[in-house]
């Protein structure tokens, strides 16, 4: 399953 | 985190140190005597601040940081979420609630259905995202709503007669904010390998571009040391 696109920005 | 990022982050959370100091601002003069002149003023004219773009900063930041408790990034990453929810929620409250703030803010001015926004926004989401997720989608809705959320602000100033300057700074840092973001983009994408993001990057292109000609007229009056203005 590819990594949840994890936003890192505000 | 790069430093476009790092003073992208820090003007936008000075715009709303500016929003929170005009309305603190707006509160004392309640108290004092009227010959205050300044609180005259204050008290007198519209505040003009749009309640309306608010309000659209409040729905941005709480469809963007929905994953605030499930996805951790880092200490100053949550910090600065619960910061932004927590200041744009209370100054939407102030507006609308707070017996002496409300007083400041001129609703026959600040006419802009911003429904109007947030449904093509919605649509734009459901359509076009990264992933059809609930999260996914809503944060996609918040970019889009971000773009176009200054609009009501804009029309509002137009409207204004005098613009104060702190409502001047506040327009101004919150435009700056996402112009250095866009750098912060064009820096990782030349150092992060696969890091693509079309919809954030086209998102905050148009936003800024929305502040095109404020920014010509701010910095034209700064230049000429006049009062702001926009044509209307």
């Amino acid at each position: 399953k590819e990594k949840e696109t994890a936003h890192d920005e505000l | 985190m790069n430093i476009f990022r790092l003073a992208g982050d820090m003007t936008h959370l000075m715009s709303v140190l500016v929003l929170l100091l005009k309305i603190h601002t707006i509160k004392s003069c309640a108290g004092k005597s009227y010959p205050c002149s300044l609180c005259f003023i204050l008290l007198e004219s519209s505040s003009g601040i749009s309640l309306k773009t608010q309000e659209l900063y409040a729905l941005v930041f709480a469809t963007r940081y929905l994953d605030i408790f499930t996805d951790f990034i880092s200490v100053y990453n949550t910090i600065m979420k619960l910061i932004f929810l927590g200041s744009s929620f209370s100054i939407v409250w102030y507006i609308r609630r707070h017996k002496i703030v409300r007083r400041s803010y001129d609703k026959d001015q600040d006419t802009f259905r911003h429904f109007f926004l947030v449904l093509p926004c919605l649509l734009l989401a459901l359509i076009i995202n990264e992933k059809f997720t609930f999260k996914e989608v809503l944060w996609t809705f918040s970019l889009y709503l971000e773009a176009v959320a200054i609009l009501p602000q804009l029309i509002l100033l137009q409207r204004t007669r005098n613009i104060d300057n702190l409502t001047g700074q506040y327009v101004f840092l919150l435009g700056a904010y996402r112009a250095l973001y866009i750098l912060n983009w064009i820096y990782r994408y030349f150092t992060e390998p696969h890091y693509v993001h079309w919809i954030t990057w086209i998102s905050g292109l148009v936003q800024t571009l929305l502040y095109a000609d404020f920014f010509y007229y701010y910095f034209s009056s700064l230049k000429n040391n006049v009062k702001l203005k926009l044509p209307a």
